[in-house]
């Protein structure tokens, strides 16, 4: 019935009673900030009724939202040692979670494996996870542009043209191939992908990341079939099980931008690792 | 052993339908194969290339080091064949890390392993400290899928733990790493599940 606390070193995450991260602290940078990790999916649009534009590949166009709740159902598995501490929940049947954090290391590491996305119930389904804060982020965030400089978007506006949002969702999304990042004066929100995504801040304090895609319909503009990529074992098909990570990090204003190069950099060159067998202890 | 292959694959692409996801599943699957085609090939040079670099003393007899390094390109699997064997007969896995950025690294590696009495050294002798995590039920269960579908079998041994150990790595280098059977000496991480009240909040 009380709050527990996962990290070795100088970052720290905790977990609150209803099993929900409730707060991220750093104590060389001083930053704290109360923080939450949801998931939800988007349904997508089939294309009948007054809105004849399905989602697909390439459209984006959710029919509604459904949160996923977890708090108070689902067990935290905590795996904690001398090098880095983790934390396993298996957020509903398709989606398990697992978090980490090194003991020498400034950053949050997530790895979702999400699906097979059950479609069952005639829902094309869009999955993306969230994260909040409490930080005043004045409809503001940055994505980054296929790696290179990061480009300040602002939700419901574009410099260039007057626009008239008619989907507050799907018309605030942008491509994320590195990161994406608010602020608020004081402190930056930082978090760094393994790969393309779509993302967005709908909410102020607010970012979210769309994960993977099951739809069910051609969207109509050329591609002829539905995203829905299925995989087979012993002849019997199943939706899509994709596997990844984002990196997350709150650092004060102004000092986010070194690691979000260099820590990117580290993410697109991951080290290579190469095994051979050796006999005896000879050391070569 | 060239990189033909894996460059015809990254040139097929970069079709804006490829970068973008809009292709069609079939077309999907051929962009998979091809740039599967194309690892596995430059893989091989690069098995040579590192057995040539980790050599000591004369490079004279590069071309004739038979020294086989293998990836584990399945690693988001948890496949890798290599680091799987039976450590207790005396022998130990070479790991070589190579660092393809310009500025020193230090990070954590994470291998499956099948035993529990693990020790790692560095290339100098001295013992790294090391830990043993449990594998999740969700990453075995999609391994055993995967792998029988790409193996027709299920390999006989099945890893139980993930090792971690710190690495440290020049710019645009390697360094070398010797997991060996040990008295325990990778720490096996304390596990805990938490129930979470309801409505505590």
């Amino acid at each position: 019935n009380s709050n527990m606390q996962i990290g070795q070193g100088q970052l720290k995450l905790q977990y609150n009673a209803a099993g929900a991260l409730s707060l991220y602290s750093n104590s060389k940078t001083q930053v704290e900030a109360n923080f939450k990790q949801k998931y939800k999916y988007y349904i997508g649009q089939d294309g009948n009724g007054s809105d004849p534009q399905a989602s697909g590949a390439y459209i984006f166009r959710p029919n509604c939202t459904v949160p996923i709740k977890t708090d108070g159902q689902v067990p935290l598995t905590v795996l904690r040692g001398s090098i880095l501490d983790e934390v396993h929940q298996q957020i509903n049947p398709w989606i398990y979670q697992i978090n980490r954090v090194y003991k020498g290391k400034d950053y949050v590491e997530t790895e979702f494996i999400v699906g097979p996305i059950p479609v069952d119930d005639g829902n094309g389904k869009e999955l993306s996870t969230e994260v909040v804060t409490n930080m005043a982020t004045n409809k503001t965030f940055y994505t980054d542009s296929s790696g290179r400089d990061f480009i300040k978007r602002i939700r419901d506006y574009r410099s260039e043209w007057k626009i008239e949002v008619h989907q507050p969702i799907a018309g605030n999304y942008y491509p994320v191939n590195l990161g994406i990042y608010v602020e608020d004066g004081s402190r930056e929100l930082s978090i760094l992908v393994d790969r393309s995504v779509g993302g967005a801040s709908i909410k102020d304090g607010q970012i979210e990341l769309m994960l993977h895609r099951r739809l069910l319909h051609d969207d109509g503009r050329g591609v002829a079939e539905a995203l829905n990529e299925t995989t087979c074992f012993d002849n019997q098909c199943e939706g899509l099980v994709i596997q990844g990570k984002y990196y997350l990090r709150i650092d004060p204003q102004g000092e986010g931008a070194r690691w979000r190069r260099t820590f990117g950099q580290e993410i697109y060159s991951p080290l290579l690792i190469a095994f051979a067998e050796q006999d005896g202890g000879n050391w070569v | 052993l060239t990189t033909d292959s894996l460059a015809d694959a990254l040139a097929l692409a970069q079709h804006h339908d490829a970068v973008t996801g809009t292709e069609k599943q079939h077309v999907a699957n051929d962009y998979a194969k091809r740039l599967s085609i194309g690892y596995t090939q430059a893989e091989k040079l690069v098995s040579s290339s590192l057995s040539c670099l980790s050599q000591s003393g004369s490079k004279s007899h590069c071309p004739s080091q038979t020294t086989n390094f293998e990836q584990c390109p399945l690693l988001n699997i948890t496949y890798c064949p290599p680091s799987e064997m039976d450590l207790s007969q005396g022998k130990s896995l070479v790991v070589l890390v190579y660092n393809s950025l310009g500025w020193k690294r230090e990070d954590v590696l994470r291998i499956p392993v099948i035993s529990d009495s693990i020790v790692v050294h560095d290339s100098e002798g001295r013992e790294v400290e090391s830990q043993l995590l449990p594998i999740a039920n969700a990453s075995l269960h999609m391994r055993e899928k995967h792998v029988k579908a790409y193996l027709g079998m299920l390999p006989a041994a099945k890893p139980k733990f993930w090792l971690a150990f710190p690495v440290s790595v020049p710019p645009l280098g390697f360094n070398t790493y010797f997991i060996s059977s040990g008295k325990k000496s990778a720490s096996v991480s304390l596990m805990s599940t938490l129930h979470p009240s309801q409505g505590s909040e």
